[in-house]
Order: structure tokens, then sequence, then C-alpha cells
């Protein structure tokens, strides 16, 4: 699930 | 990385420098909000607190420095060196209104309860509103220098060039995230009143007046 949470944005 | 994101984040980038350039070079933060810029630097670490736990790259690790720097030397510029050019009185919006209701909004709708993830939602509806102490100054005095309509131009087309990027990674990546899609919309249009004036005023080189 740590996709869900990985924010790869700024 | 798309087309979109690249030229949002250079836009961002370029408001942070035009803001610091122009405190420092004018020596004088008259017309600017203190109390946006504390907002930023509260959405930066608030946001960026993964930089001690994710890698991501070299790009994006550099720019959240960048970010969290800026933001802290704006901070340091107007609350310390040129203090007294700061407009107190004009700089008068309660950002107890914009911080309580995004920190139960960040406690109640998210996508997963913890911290990180808190506190980068929270960070993501306080930017939405961060710009609102500064377009409350700028229709306070009435106006605003064309560095600041400058700055508030680039700050505000760098949200609505994430706008695009949203919609390209959907269709292209099938990649959403709906908090920071709302959030962004809703950024993006508080900023539509200053857009219409700085496209018809300030590119006609006339000053940024707003109708007294």
């Amino acid at each position: 699930d740590f996709k869900s949470s990985f924010h790869d944005e700024l | 990385m798309n087309i979109f994101r690249l030229s949002g984040d250079l836009s961002h980038l370029l408001a942070v420098i035009i803001l610091v350039l122009k405190i420092w070079t004018t020596r004088s933060c008259a017309g600017i909000s203190g109390k946006s810029q504390i907002l930023f630097a509260i959405v930066y670490v608030t946001r960026y607190l993964d930089l001690v736990t994710t890698f991501v790259s070299v790009y994006n690790t550099s720019m959240k420095v960048i970010f969290i720097g800026a933001s802290f030397a704006t901070i340091y510029l107007m609350y310390s060196k040129f203090k007294a050019t700061y407009d107190h009185n004009h700089d008068s919006f309660r950002i107890e209104f914009l911080l309580a209701p995004t920190v139960i909004l960040a406690l109640l709708i998210n996508q997963k309860f913890t911290v990180l993830e808190v506190l980068w939602t929270f960070s993501i509806y306080l930017e939405s509103v961060a710009i609102l102490p500064q377009l409350f100054m700028v229709s306070k005095t009435g106006e605003a220098e064309s560095i600041t309509s400058h700055y508030l131009f680039a700050l505000g087309s760098y949200r609505g060039l994430y706008l695009l990027n949203w919609i390209y990674r959907y269709y292209a990546e099938d990649h959403y995230e709906l908090i920071a899609i709302v959030s962004g919309i809703v950024q993006t249009v508080l900023y539509c009143d200053f857009f219409y004036l700085y496209i018809t005023k300030v590119l006609k080189g006339k000053k940024l007046q707003l109708p007294a």
C-alpha cells in the first residue's frame, strides 16, 4: 500500500 | 515527469525567486503579505517532511530544498532585515481561520491516517488558501507593484499548470490524486480575478489597480 501514500509531485 | 508539471515547477521556482529578489533589490517588502509567506513555509515544511524518508530524484530533492529555503529567506527578510517596511496594517487577514479548518479537514478527509499522510493532506489543503492574505492585502491597498503582480501570476500559473499535468497523468498513466486535484482547482480559481486584472492591465503596461 506504499504506492498510495507515495507522492512523487512537489 | 511531463511538460505541464515541469513548466509548473519552473513557474513556481520563478515566483519564489522573483519574490526574494524583489524584497532584496528594493530592500522593501511593501505590498507583500507576511502572513501568506508564513502559510507557505508551513505548506512546504509539512509537505516535504519526506525529504528525510524518501529519495525520489535529485530534481525532486533540490526543488524541495529550494522552496523551503526561499520561503524561510523571505520570512527572514520580511520579519527581520527589512521589517521596517512590512505593512502590518494592511496585512490583517486572520490566518487562524485558514489553519483550523484545514487541520480539521485533513484529519477527516485523507488517503491514509498516518502522520506523514495527514500532514501532506493538510499541506495540500492549506496551500489552496495560503494566497488569501496576499490577495486580501492587494484588495485593501487597492493596488500592487508590477513586480508583485508578476510574482502572483507565476505563483497562480504553477498550480494551473499542475491541473493540466493531472489531466495528462490521468489519461497517460491512469494515475490521479483527488485531494490534490480538488484543492488545485480551488487554488487556481482563487486567482481568476487576479488573472483577469493581470492580463487586461499589467500586460498592457498599466499598474494593477483594483476598482475601488
